[in-house]
């Protein structure tokens, strides 16, 4: 038996939008810590990584570890009904080939139920291992997307390079070229508008900036992302998830020959 | 040149 009743059911929208551009079915897992999911995109070059911990949902019960297949387009359909302010209830059972959602409006009066097929997944698990990271960027999450747009209508690539004079990213295409640089700034009215700059050592990366600019789908999650970039490892792009947990998003950098 | 490597080559399989 699982049932999961989370107030601020807009949330659960929010996460959903912010996957389904990257993986089209995905496993959920469901064990005491909360509710989970790690899934590549089709052509295996990027990884999601969700947590949503047990403590973050108004209720959360869950009597053994489940994982449920599930198509995010579908889920967006049924999350689409719910209305912005709606608690919404996921339900699920043991062996049943479905899961409920429940939505319920502020005031009680309207009361929604919706039943969605499962799907079965192969799921293959990658082990994330924990990594010292060179250069770690903290910026605001709408700026970052707006990056990432710009670039993306110039070049296929972005090279990420951060040195102690801030983060630049820079792309080529056919019409030209363009380099943007965000410099440490911390001297902001509040902390959601602040750029940091943590660096081990100086470290240039370059991606394809379809991804990056799939992965700001998950911008309504967080004002702020956290970039986190190593010499030769997939970058990070962490959205948190305020009390709850996050979305990561993982790329493998495109190397040299 | 730039290559394009599976995230499967990063990590490992569990």
């Amino acid at each position: 038996m699982l049932e999961l009743r989370l107030v601020q059911g807009s949330l659960l929208k929010k996460v959903v939008d912010a996957i389904r551009d990257l993986v089209n079915d995905a496993s959920f897992d469901c064990s005491a810590t909360g509710f989970s999911l790690q899934a590549m995109d089709s052509s295996h070059v990027a990884l999601v990584a969700l947590l949503l911990r047990s403590e973050g949902f108004d209720h959360y019960r869950c009597d053994r570890n489940i994982s449920m297949g599930m198509n995010l387009n579908n889920m967006a359909k049924m999350l689409r009904c719910a209305g912005n302010d709606d608690i919404i209830t996921f339900k699920g059972d043991d062996g049943s080939d479905t899961v409920s959602f429940m939505f319920e409006s502020p005031t009680q009066d309207k009361i929604s139920d919706f039943e969605m097929k499962l799907m079965d997944i192969d799921s293959e698990r990658l082990g994330i291992p924990e990594a010292k990271y060179q250069a770690i960027v903290r910026m605001p999450s709408t700026e970052f997307a707006r990056i990432c747009k710009d670039l993306g209508s110039i070049g296929d690539t972005v090279v990420i390079s951060v040195t102690k004079e801030g983060v630049k990213f820079s792309t080529r295409g056919d019409i030209g070229s363009a380099n943007i640089v965000c410099r440490q700034n911390t001297d902001v009215d509040k902390p959601e508008q602040a750029t940091t700059v943590e660096m081990n050592d100086p470290v240039s990366l370059t991606f394809a900036l379809r991804y990056m600019n799939s992965f700001t789908k998950a911008t309504p999650l967080s004002n702020q992302v956290t970039i986190s970039l190593s010499s030769e490892l997939p970058v990070v792009v962490e959205y948190k998830i305020a009390e709850m947990g996050y979305v990561r998003f993982y790329l493998a950098p495109k190397i040299e020959e | 040149q730039h290559r394009q490597f599976p995230i499967i080559i990063f990590f490992a399989m569990t």
